[in-house]
């Protein structure tokens, strides 16, 4: 079941490592960055993660919703990993406009993994066609939520977000869904 | 089987992003690092990938083998992901010595996918024991090897390397296992 390994890899190869200390950089994020610091709501200081359930992930969030505007990057961490010496993680943090233009800052990204489910979904070669796509996607969420869940280092430090289908006609859907929750 | 979804994950998400430019990368590379120009042997402009079957990866190559040295790290290559603005992706450059102590530079890394393999095995709630993480191996080996086989765009960029077991008491396993290919 790839949905179960790529959970499984998404939280040991990348959440694991890097929620633990993301409040802090939020923390050092808002010291340089003045303008951002009063549009954090309260409970927001996590890793919004966004699962679209048709897999459907375009690589900037301001392609999806124009409420939506990348403000800068969080401060870089750099691991040595396999290797490779001084692996480079970063998240995004996007500035959320509300149906009243009211703004609102968050660290949010599409869960990666889920772009290789679309992607095998589209090859020949990896065995896997469009009705099991769907079911991955729940269980890679399911499975997503069971480890986190379990997880003491990772505790309320992130929000998973799933993200239907109905939404097409919705030019707003996104923003309303991050901030949502 | 977890493993399958690695490989192609592997392939995906990283092995068919960055393999087609990698040789122009490492030219870049000894256009601005002269020392390193005359140590590229033939036919090692690639990715040299590294497949332990026991999964036991350090983060730096140097820990294992004392005729390996860190060199640099190629030019990043910034690409927009999944909302991740500007991800970095790397590849480290090691000099390796042989028994007559000449030296060769090549671009060699673990395959991190292990590292996910690797640490299932140790969680309990992940399903997966020691027995059942040495046939993954070699079916990520295997996977792996048939999804670049096929890959037109990838073809002759990279060199998997199976490591086995046997090393444990040869102080320069790994500095010989890469210069052999
Ligand atoms: N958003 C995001 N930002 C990151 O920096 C990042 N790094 C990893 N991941 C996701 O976590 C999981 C575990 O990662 P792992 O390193 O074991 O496998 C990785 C790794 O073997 C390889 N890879 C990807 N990016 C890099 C990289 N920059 N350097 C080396 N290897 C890389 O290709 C696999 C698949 O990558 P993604 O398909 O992008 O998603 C990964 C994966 O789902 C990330 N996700």
């Amino acid at each position: 079941n790839v949905a179960h390994g790529l959970a499984w890899s998404f939280y040991l190869g990348y959440l694991q490592l890097l929620l633990p200390c993301l409040e802090d950089s939020i923390i050092a994020f808002c010291a340089t960055h003045q303008a951002s610091s009063p549009l954090w709501g309260r409970g927001s200081k996590k890793l919004f993660i966004l699962i679209p359930l048709d897999t459907n992930i375009p690589d900037k969030l301001e392609e999806v919703d124009d409420n939506i505007r990348f403000y800068d990057n969080l401060p870089n961490k750099e691991l040595n990993r396999a290797g490779i010496q001084g692996r480079v993680y970063k998240h995004s943090v996007y500035r959320v406009h509300d149906e009243h233009g009211r703004g609102h800052d968050c660290v949010v990204e599409y869960a990666t993994p889920l772009l290789t489910l679309y992607r095998m979904s589209q090859d020949r070669g990896a065995g896997f066609g469009e009705p099991e796509r769907r079911q991955q996607v729940l269980l890679f969420y399911r499975t997503l939520q069971e480890i986190l869940g379990q997880s003491l280092e990772c505790r309320n430090r992130y929000r998973l977000i799933m993200l239907n289908d109905e939404r097409k006609d919705d030019p707003h859907f996104l923003s309303k869904a991050i901030l949502g929750h």
